[in-house]
């Protein structure tokens, strides 16, 4: 039965679609069937995947908004462990259009109840906000991701983003847990990120994951090519570290 | 007649509060009135400049939702050419809010109206997204500009940007202009910042401001003294980064 399992943050630029694409390899490497949801209309985590992709026919806008079944949405991609449901600009309008519609919250869990079965893992990469896109993911989720930027402004919008979690499990879904904060471009050479680090390990304690993820250009230039960097560097320490992250992962929510 | 100046990008962590709090600072030394208006519910410029703030009564939630009198919600600092109406968490609820009140576009139009005469430039940082806050900023302004961070994935959404700035042009704000693209983040090691500004220079020509803003540490560690970099360290290339740009931006807003 598979476990759903968000990247959230609504704090922008601090690695959710980097994370959510280059977990998503990783546990496919690791022949975990897993499959990606892209529920930004940024559309970022299909261009990273897009070398991948092999034909896509529907996307999460026509799930969510037209009623499309599911399995329509669902592409598949060179490897066998591994399909995704691209996301699409029109999504930029489901933030309005969802306010209205009966249910709202629950539009994706009762989507993604009729194809769980078929995963292991299914990842769901979210936009920088904490409108119905990403509530919809947070009502479907198991467990959530938060990657925090080694950054000042990333610790700012925590608290917020805890409060509408609570919100989340006492009036949509009871059973969501944090499966970890994750850590993102840390630099070993600046004291900002040190103190970021401390800081946060300070506030969530053993949620924290002991991997790291590095700066390291090779994740953000992988994305040009549309693969992750396992595919496009794998020697590099972006990788590897999304290697040892995926195996903290599974530790976790198996 | 103050002129409204919007700092607009859905991608998140491009810069676009770095930028809107930096060039605020550049404004008021060189004695242009300024005002900065924190549209995001992060409230990462009022956090940013929150060592200068003498007092806060009302905020931006206040005036968009309440009805409260703007004026009530502006904020002096100790620099007398620079004022702040500061955001609040609560915001994260008005893009809901927004979508049930009457001509929900024209809410900030409608309130800047009333003290735009006291400010030569009047800046306005807004949320990563392309919802009904970012519309009421695009609906108010004279001219936006567009952060860009050197990064691949920070190409992906402009169409999509530039899409909704000519919605805005036609039914909200016939006179809206682009008044620059500004490239963030720049590093002269990294191949990929320079073709990204190769990229972006070659699709926005002399709209691309000639200032680039190299990464400097110094712009990430002056929010956790709640100054903006100039106070924090006015030597840094961040800084001067940002006087400069300034000075590009007088140029073609005056
Ligand atoms: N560890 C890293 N090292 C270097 N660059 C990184 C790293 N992680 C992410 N990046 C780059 O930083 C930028 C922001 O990352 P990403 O787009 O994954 O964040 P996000 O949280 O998904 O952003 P958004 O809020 O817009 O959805 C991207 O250009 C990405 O390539
Ligand atoms: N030139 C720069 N050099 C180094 N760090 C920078 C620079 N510009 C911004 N930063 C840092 O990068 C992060 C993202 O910048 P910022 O928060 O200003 O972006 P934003 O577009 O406002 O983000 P959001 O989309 O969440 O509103 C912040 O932690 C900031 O301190
Ligand atoms: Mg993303
Ligand atoms: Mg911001």
């Amino acid at each position: 039965m598979g476990k759903i399992l968000a990247f959230i943050n609504q704090k922008g630029g601090v690695g959710k679609t980097t994370s959510a694409v280059n977990v998503a390899m990783s546990l496919a490497v690791s022949e975990v069937k897993t499959l990606i949801v892209d529920l930004d209309p940024q559309s970022n985590a299909t261009t990273g995947l897009s070398e991948l992709i092999e034909e896509t026919q529907k996307n999460i806008y026509d799930v969510l908004i037209r009623g499309t079944d599911i399995k329509e949405a669902v592409a598949k991609t060179q490897f066998s462990h591994l399909d995704i449901i691209p996301s699409t600009h029109d999504l930029v309008g489901a933030e309005i259009e969802l306010v209205s519609i009966m249910a709202r919250e629950y539009q994706l869990k009762t989507a993604l109840k009729t194809i769980v079965r078929r995963y292991d893992i299914i990842i769901l990469d979210c936009p920088p906000s904490l409108g119905l896109l990403t509530i919809n993911a947070l009502t479907s989720a198991h467990a959530l991701i938060i990657p925090i930027q080694c950054e000042y402004y990333a610790l700012e919008g925590l608290s917020q983003l805890l409060n509408t979690v609570r919100l989340v499990q006492r009036h949509l879904n009871r059973n969501l847990v944090i499966a970890g904060v994750l850590m993102t471009m840390y630099d070993s050479r600046l004291n900002l990120s040190k103190q970021v680090v401390e800081e946060v390990k300070g506030y969530f304690k053993d949620k924290l994951f002991k991997t790291l993820i590095y700066r390291n250009v090779r994740l953000s230039e992988a994305p040009s090519f549309g693969k992750p960097a396992l595919l496009y560097d794998a020697n590099s320490s972006g990788a590897k570290n999304y290697l040892s992250l995926t195996e903290e992962i599974l530790q976790r929510v198996s």
